[in-house]
């Protein structure tokens, strides 16, 4: 809900501001990869209309984004690709696809896809981060965009804990790949709680 | 039966 919820607040955001000056559209790109590798299985397995839906969603959402900033006027006037420039091909997907590839329960192509789906989700948040520090003041919707599009990971690790107690599930590529995806949040969750508590603008050093 | 490691989530 609170993946979604990010979602909501950026399409708002680019809505109401027409602009999209401080958003990564390459982070979005990431998360449109992450998606189109993990949600292969619509097509083969079917878990819940919950988990369908939520999946549709995040896929055509993402997509509606990256077309929103990168083609469609007014937002696309503003997006500023100098600045948005993390190379994120050679950077990410790379080492991605190869850890994908190492650390797959299986060789197969849904499994290597959705492990290495994982990594990258992990990391796909840095285009964003980076962009963030470049301009240091962030506006207030771009900072609860960030920081639920961090929470909700953290919510998972909570989630993984009380599973792992009553069902014995357990996830261990997942894990990993949540701790360094919150781990890269820390930072920026730490400026943002302390520009709420002291009502301030969020300025990043 | 129980689903593969992961697969039940988003």
């Amino acid at each position: 809900m609170l993946h979604l919820m990010s979602i909501l607040l950026l399409l708002w955001k680019l809505k109401k501001s027409k602009s999209c000056v401080g958003i990564s559209c390459r982070m979005q790109e990431c998360y449109a990869i992450v998606f189109c590798l993990r949600y292969l299985d619509l097509f083969y397995q079917f878990i819940s209309v919950y988990n369908t839906a939520m999946k549709v969603v995040f896929i055509s959402s993402t997509f509606y984004l990256i077309f929103l900033m990168r083609f469609q006027p007014p937002v696309s006037a503003t997006y500023d690709r100098t600045a948005d420039s993390f190379p994120y091909e050679q950077y990410l997907l790379g080492p991605a696809a190869v850890l994908g590839f190492i650390s797959a329960e299986e060789w197969s192509i849904p499994e290597i896809f959705w492990t290495a789906s994982i990594w990258l989700e992990s990391v796909s948040i840095l285009p964003q981060l980076i962009l963030l520090q470049q301009l240091r003041e962030v506006e207030n919707l771009t900072a609860e965009f960030v920081a639920t599009m961090g929470a909700y990971r953290f919510f998972y690790i909570l989630n993984w804990i009380y599973r792992y107690f009553a069902e014995g599930y357990v996830n261990w590529i997942g894990w990993l790949g949540g701790i360094v995806q919150t781990g890269l949040y820390v930072d920026f969750f730490y400026y943002y709680a302390m520009s709420k508590w002291y009502g301030q603008k969020l300025v990043l050093p | 039966g129980k689903t593969a490691q992961g697969k039940d989530e988003l």
